[in-house]
């Protein structure tokens, strides 16, 4: 999966993506005073070509309220709420929004799910529909932060660390290997990085089609961007 | 052809056939008999069929000697007016009479002349009631003797997709079973059925029929958690909501049980057996009182408990002991039972969303304490104000059941009634079954005010389980594109808001296509839930607001020619000399429940 996140407050972005195994669940936010938590799991393309390097998606989220008692599992076929005991599943065919006091799930047939936990977070996990007899792809997931400004300093994952506003120095702009996509230095975090100019797409308006999002990427797997290595991220289950 | 002890039988049943089109729940039957006179002397010929209480008549005509003489269907006392002249030149009574539980009997007779033919018709159309998990349909086979053409032809067209379909008959042989087709593709199914003459026979050269029973057909339709299935027909719509995977919502139940005098015996020993079973199924997160009662009311325990495994086998071990003694007390018990649920919630004791009610069970009149049933319906209405379902389950022959259906229908429930027979423990529990399983509390269906107008209830207090709740209307915006269905509930935890949106072209071409589905059929849907709904209504109506009621029932009734508690279908039969008349009446579910006939009396309506 690629991420974007906005730097220098929201005048640029830092793009970067996770190769990981199909299966690994990735923890994207934590934030231990909340008892927040958000997982996700990666998918795969349906069949592996020989020596291409193999792309791999969101394909299910577990997102935990531990105050509220409430887990939901968004996958690319239904979601699932789960409040102690009890469960309630919905298809993505369905247009439909659960509440309870401040926290509420809205579906939008097979669009997008908001979830928003009061004033304290909105997040949206967007749906991708891949025509179902595609050789290659699969049904993704895209997941989306429009709010934190409630969750702790103690937030941490893949994104969850770039909820603190985050500060980057980009110079030395340069041609780089591929024309047209300039390379630059940005020291971010203490690290002194090349970084190339390039686009990623954010789908939250156009699911087909998507916005081109001009970032500076990060090589390696956001390698000096990100805390720690990916597998740092790597967790067990996806609650 | 059909032979009665090695010679020609002089009436003989040349063709059958029963069509039923169902389309979104609604069917629409059609039973076709042709009977020929072989006889060189006229004979009377007799068309006697059973079909769902449920049903309403809609259409009967005979044809004889080319000529179709048609039922008409008109206000019931137009209609006793026209057959007080028969009834005084001493003909029988009328032609619909209730047969067993769920079927009426529909029976006309007419004078064929020699080596003549009639046709008989009867249409009836009925809106296939959720329960259980399934719809099911039941039609009633019994030919009397063999049938050169008989055939069941059922053509099922479900938007939805049909997640299965079973069809049973009593009277099928293991061998027989492969007789009846079925072909289910996605949203269509048929059912058919067509015995040869030797495949009828019940033994090699006899000439008696197999075909003497029940054929029953049970689907399901597919479903998921959304707002359910909205069609529009026509300028009609309707909406069918029955969600899938929600979680139950914790119940409270009184049972409040009649053990007086009359409960003795058979009664008592199916009430206690029945008892046992349905705590047994209770939830671990339901919470449970029982009230028994004969002139005194006594509490198990005096509170209510968590249905735990200790608490249910304390109360298992209660109910066994149960006997019957003394006279009838219901008001008292009932006031007590709503005490006990008010106490519990005052004391916290019950989950804050949960469905209480109280089921009553009773086999009688109440003659202890207050025993006026209205003032008796007037106080639990009073202390229960609108908080508790009340259930009344009338046990037996004696019981009033119209007092107990108020009380009911006053307080958000309904009344059944339990038949007196072996099977008395498994109608209780089926009615438990019932409402064991609350989904969803304080159910708004919400539709664009200004579009649609005469739509049928809206707003629900409770979707239980393995049921359906169905919303019908008219749309009245001719401009409408998009018809928008919003459905506002109250789950176990959260609240839920579903939604649907129908293209209104876009529906009408599908349906239009569809070669299952008779044009109106939304319309007729419509109709037949409104009079359902306002005919309920009417049983707990005060004097102004039923005649109101009346009024609309009766001009629906005539509009869409159903055969109603309110309309009687006049019948003129053709006879040599003279037209008598005979009306079809649908019997009230207040009428007296028929005792089972014994040997040396000769009942013709009950079974």
């Amino acid at each position: 999966p690629h991420f974007i996140i906005s730097i220098n407050d929201r005048s640029d972005a830092i793009c970067f993506n996770i190769d990981g195994k199909p299966g690994a669940i990735l923890n994207v936010v934590t934030d231990p005073s909340t008892d927040f938590v958000v997982n996700g799991e990666l998918i795969g393309e349906k069949k592996i070509e020989k020596n291409v390097k193999m792309n791999t998606y969101f394909g299910k989220f577990g997102i935990v309220n531990n105050q509220m008692d409430m887990k939901v599992e968004v996958s690319t076929k239904m979601i699932t709420v789960f409040h102690g005991e009890d469960k309630i599943i919905f298809p993505w065919s369905s247009t439909a929004s659960l509440t309870k006091e401040s926290f509420s799930i809205s579906i939008a047939k097979e669009k997008n799910l908001t979830l928003t936990m009061g004033d304290d977070a909105t997040f949206v996990i967007v749906l991708h529909r891949v025509w179902k007899n595609h050789p290659l792809h699969r049904d993704f997931l895209g997941f989306y932060t429009l709010d934190s400004h409630r969750l702790s300093n103690r937030t941490h994952g893949l994104l969850g660390q770039f909820y603190r506003e985050v500060n980057a120095e980009i110079y030395n702009i340069r041609p780089g290997l591929d024309q047209g996509k300039p390379d630059a230095t940005m020291i971010v975090k203490g690290h002194k990085l090349r970084v190339t100019r390039g686009y990623q797409k954010d789908y939250r308006l156009d699911p087909k089609r998507g916005t081109n999002i001009p970032c500076w990427f990060v090589h390696y797997n956001g390698k000096g961007f990100i805390d720690g290595i990916p597998t740092d991220y790597v967790v067990t289950s996806l609650f | 052809s059909t032979e009665e002890h090695g010679k020609k039988r002089d009436l003989e049943i040349h063709a059958m056939k029963i069509e039923s089109k169902v389309s979104s729940r609604f069917a629409h039957t059609v039973v076709i008999s042709q009977v020929l006179n072989r006889a060189n002397v006229s004979k009377e010929a007799f068309f006697e069929i059973e079909l769902p209480k449920t049903a309403f008549i809609t259409n009967f005509s005979m044809t004889l000697d080319g000529v179709t003489h048609v039922g008409v269907v008109k206000e019931k006392e137009v209609a006793q007016k026209q057959y007080q002249q028969a009834v005084s030149r001493g003909q029988t009574a009328g032609l619909v009479k209730v047969s067993g539980r769920k079927m009426e009997k529909f029976k006309v007779s007419v004078n064929i002349g020699p080596n003549k033919k009639v046709i008989f018709e009867l249409t009836y159309e009925e809106l296939l009631k959720r329960h259980l998990g399934a719809y099911e349909m039941q039609i009633r086979v019994k030919p009397q003797q063999l049938v050169n053409h008989f055939q069941i032809d059922v053509h099922i067209f479900e938007p939805q997709g049909i997640a299965f379909l079973n069809v049973d008959a009593n009277f099928l042989t293991n061998n027989l079973t492969s007789i009846v087709k079925k072909t289910l593709t996605g949203t269509k199914a048929h059912v058919s059925f067509k015995p040869t003459l030797e495949q009828q026979r019940k033994c090699p050269d006899c000439h008696e029929t197999i075909l003497d029973g029940d054929f029953i057909i049970k689907y399901d339709v597919n479903r998921d958690l959304s707002a359910g299935s909205v069609q529009v027909v026509n300028g009609y719509f309707v909406h069918h909501f029955a969600p899938a995977n929600l979680a139950r919502i914790p119940k409270n139940v009184i049972f409040v049980i009649d053990h007086s005098g009359s409960m003795s015996g058979t009664k008592m020993r199916q009430t206690n057996e029945a008892l046992v079973k349905i705590l047994g199924d209770m939830d671990t997160k339901d919470h449970f009182g029982i009230i028994i009662f004969d002139d005194n009311i006594d509490t198990w325990k005096d509170t209510i408990f968590q249905a735990t495994l200790e608490n249910v086998f304390e109360a298992k071990k209660f109910v066994k002991t149960i006997s019957a003694r003394g006279g009838t007390n219901i008001n008292d018990a009932m006031v007590k039972a709503v005490r006990l649920l008010d106490k519990a919630y005052q004391d916290k004791q019950l989950p804050e969303r949960s469905v209480s009610m109280i089921i009553l069970l009773t086999d009688g009149h109440p003659n202890s304490g207050e025993s006026n049933p209205t003032r008796i319906q007037q106080n639990v209405k009073n202390v229960a104000d609108g908080k508790y379902n009340v259930y009344c389950l009338g046990f037996g022959y004696d019981v009033n059941y119209n007092f107990l259906e108020i009380m009911a229908l006053e307080n958000n429930g309904v009344a059944r009634r339990i038949y007196e027979d072996s099977d008395a423990p498994l109608q209780l529990q089926g009615f438990y079954d019932e409402v064991a399983n609350p989904l969803l509390l304080d159910i708004e269906f919400q539709y664009p005010e200004n579009a649609i107008s005469e739509s049928t209830q809206a707003n629900f207090k409770h979707l239980f389980a393995g049921s359906e709740i169905v919303v019908a209307g008219k749309i009245v915006d001719n401009s409408l594109d998009y018809l928008r269905a919003d459905v506002i509930a109250k789950t176990a935890n959260e609240n839920l808001t579903l939604q649907a949106e129908v293209k209104i072209s876009g529906a009408e071409n599908i349906t239009q296509q569809q070669q299952y589905i008779f044009g109106d059929f939304t319309e007729r849907l419509w109709a037949y839930l409104t009079i359902q709904q306002l005919l309920e209504k009417r049983i707990s109506a005060e004097t102004d607001e039923k005649k109101n009621l009346t009024d609309r029932i009766l001009e629906l009734s005539l509009k869409y020619s159903f055969v109603t508690p309110l309309t009687s279908m006049v019948v003129t039969k053709p006879e040599e000399n003279k037209n008598d008349t005979f009306v079809a009446d649908k019997p009230s579910e207040d009428e007296k429940v028929a005792r089972p006939s014994f040997p040396g009396h000769s009942m013709v309506d009950s079974d």
